[in-house]
């Protein structure tokens, strides 16, 4: 193995990475995937942790790009060069740039997901019998809406499975439209098109309007590439026309007639001798998760090797059951050690304090009904630890488990006396335990309590939490000012002074907090153990991470 | 009873990225781009090394038999797809 000059590496483990855009061809979540398992090939044998994030800059930040694409070394079209990345540090340093000429699949041809249909999403199955006729793409026949589509086992007419393929009529990737699919036809530039173009840009990518008249509401978005799209030729993208004539002839599938280097090819109009119009047929293609798992070793500090069946060897071929070489992980040990534990997470440095919004809303208090017996509650709002008394949120309502009168249960009382501008149904809650200000959460919006007085609602958003996050449905008080924000499978790192989210969130909760439900519903933190509740259980978790117990919140917590 | 030989054509396909170089040019074009010649180093001195000493350098790299002459598995290999990154850095 090599190392670059200086032994370049990065000077933190746990490294950030941002998918700048994807190819057209593949559906981007297995672009997602192919980067994140070259990601885990690394983690796996180092002490390094790779987190994705969407927006900012990153560590590593990945793109497809084609021919001269901005950084001074061009690719050159199909084959040849198919990626390339640069060893880590600041900038355009670390990053990883993948050739868009190239046909990026898993490696043994076309990687096509369905979606809709009733495969759940599964790869198409190629060669698949439709009414005794074997198809080795996917294909429209069978259907009046030209949607082509394929069957993902061996035999439709004996399993009925189906799945939609990739196709412009379905859905657009990148752009400015959410995925919405192609309107034809659409006005450019006063011109009306049928199809995809790549008129008006200079990258070859092909494109189209999300509405009818670009001109009039600049919606458009990025064709994904069909499985029967060409590559290269002058047509890259297009679907192969068959039957097609070339020098007079009928062809129903791709040839290497013509051509002296044996390459397979097609028409992508009914007849190549007047339109010469024309690309290569899909090939094999390069698997994007080996590609990108050697551009991946690059932009942690490795040169090439000259080891053949090593990973960093300089040249391409596919491997099925893809290992790492000694050599591979006795170079990147070199750099950054071996795998341990999980890493005790640095404190970073607190953000200098941002300024927030007073905002007042009127509200009415709500009777409590004290017929209401805690006891019967299967699942609680939210529980948190306020002044050192646990409380369990429920409907607008809430109960103390009192620590001064040892543990007897005080309540029901009304939220709307104490917080009156919260909502009824609290998602999470939390005191920082510097400033004792109280946050809870609803949905995608925050309030922040001290004393009697209030700010809020804000948006969630401003605390540097994604616009894909629909609640904040726990919260972890980790040391001084900060807290771990928890929703679905991830976690983000607060800092509470500076109001917003540490770099390098949002993690895995599993990959730290392991044996506790993925689906917890809420998650507090007191007397220095972690809870994940969900249902009427709770799991909890000691400060060495290990779960110590399982129990009833009704019966262990609040001594029912 | 093999197929009569079809009398194959061959055809000009408009936008076609043929690399049609020689193998000497492929050769001095792959040589160049993946520092194994004219590598300028970090104190501007440029060292003209010579062909066939590259392609010694290359073919070691590569794991093939070091020949120092464009045999054919070394063009093979430089028609291979491969990695952007200069084996060899100044």
């Amino acid at each position: 193995y090599q190392t670059f000059e200086g032994d370049l590496k990065w000077d933190h483990h746990d490294i950030t990475y941002r998918i700048l855009n994807y190819s057209p061809d593949m559906v981007a979540s297995l672009i997602d995937d192919a980067f994140a398992r070259a990601f885990k090939v690394w983690s796996d044998v180092t002490p390094l942790t790779f987190t994705r994030l969407f927006d900012g800059t990153a560590d590593i930040m990945v793109s497809f790009g084609k021919a001269d694409h901005g950084d001074g070394y061009p690719f050159d079209g199909k084959d040849g060069l198919l990626a390339h990345a640069f060893p880590p540090g600041e900038g355009i340093q670390g990053d990883a740039h993948f050739d868009d000429d190239e046909n990026w699949t898993l490696g043994k041809g076309p990687a096509v997901k369905t979606s809709f249909g009733n495969a759940e999403g599964a790869l198409c199955q190629f060669p698949f019998l439709f009414e005794g006729k074997q198809y080795s793409t996917c294909t429209t026949e069978g259907r009046s809406d030209n949607l082509p589509w394929c069957a993902t086992t061996a035999d439709y007419g004996r399993d009925k499975k189906f799945g939609f393929c990739p196709s412009e009529l379905l859905y657009t990737f990148d752009g400015n439209s959410d995925g919405k699919a192609c309107v034809f036809p659409f006005v450019f530039l006063g011109e009306t098109y049928e199809g995809c173009t790549t008129e008006g840009r200079s990258d070859g990518y092909r494109w189209c309007s999300t509405t009818d008249n670009f001109d009039q509401d600049k919606k458009y978005g990025f064709c994904p590439n069909r499985d029967t799209a060409v590559i290269g030729g002058n047509s890259e993208g297009e679907p192969c026309h068959f039957p097609f004539i070339f020098l007079g002839k009928k062809y129903d599938s791709c040839t290497s007639e013509g051509r002296g280097d044996g390459r397979l090819w097609c028409a992508t109009t009914s007849d190549f001798d007047t339109d010469t119009k024309w690309g290569f047929c899909q090939d094999r293609g390069y698997s994007l998760f080996l590609v990108a798992a050697h551009e991946f070793g690059h932009a942690l500090g490795l040169d090439h090797s000259n080891i053949r069946n090593a990973l960093m060897y300089p040249m391409y071929s596919y491997v099925e059951d893809f290992s790492l070489h000694q050599d591979d992980i006795e170079g990147i040990h070199y750099l950054y050690g071996s795998k341990t534990g999980p890493n005790p997470s640095d404190e970073p440095k607190p953000e200098p304090d941002t300024p927030t919004t007073e905002s007042t809303t009127t509200t009415t208090t709500h009777p409590v009904d004290p017929s209401q017996n805690a006891c019967q509650i299967d699942k609680f709002d939210t529980i948190t630890e306020i002044d050192g008394d646990l409380h369990f949120f429920k409907d607008r309502q809430y109960w103390r488990l009192s620590s001064k009168t040892d543990g007897k249960l005080e309540g029901p009382f009304s939220m709307s006396k104490r917080w009156p501008a919260v909502p009824a149904v609290v998602d999470t809650a939390f005191e920082d335990l510097v400033t004792r200000k109280i946050y809870f959460f609803s949905g995608t919006r925050f309030w922040v309590y001290t004393g009697q007085s209030f700010l809020g609602p804000r948006s969630i958003e401003k605390l540097g939490l994604s616009s894909t996050v629909e609640k904040v449905e726990g919260a972890m008080q980790r040391g001084k000012g900060k807290v771990l924000l928890f929703s679905g499978e991830n976690y983000w790192r607060l800092d509470v002074e500076g109001q917003q989210i540490d770099k390098g969130y949002p993690r895995l909760t599993d990959q730290v907090f392991g044996g506790v439900p993925l689906d917890a519903h809420d998650v507090f933190q007191f007397k220095g153990n972690s809870y994940f509740c969900r249902d009427r259980f709770y799991w909890r978790m000691n400060s060495k991470r290990q779960v110590d117990r399982v129990g009833y919140v009704t019966y262990d917590l609040l001594n029912c | 009873w093999c197929v009569p030989l079809k009398k194959s054509v061959s055809v000009t396909f408009p936008g076609d990225v043929l690399k049609n170089m020689t193998d000497t040019e492929l050769a001095e074009s792959y040589l160049k781009k993946f520092g194994y010649m004219n590598v300028q180093h970090r104190s501007g001195f440029q060292s003209m090394v010579s062909t066939s000493k590259a392609l010694m350098t290359m073919q070691r790299q590569m794991g093939l038999e070091e020949t120092g002459t464009l045999d054919k598995s070394t063009v093979a290999a430089m028609k291979a797809p491969r990695c952007g990154v200069p084996d060899v850095r100044s």
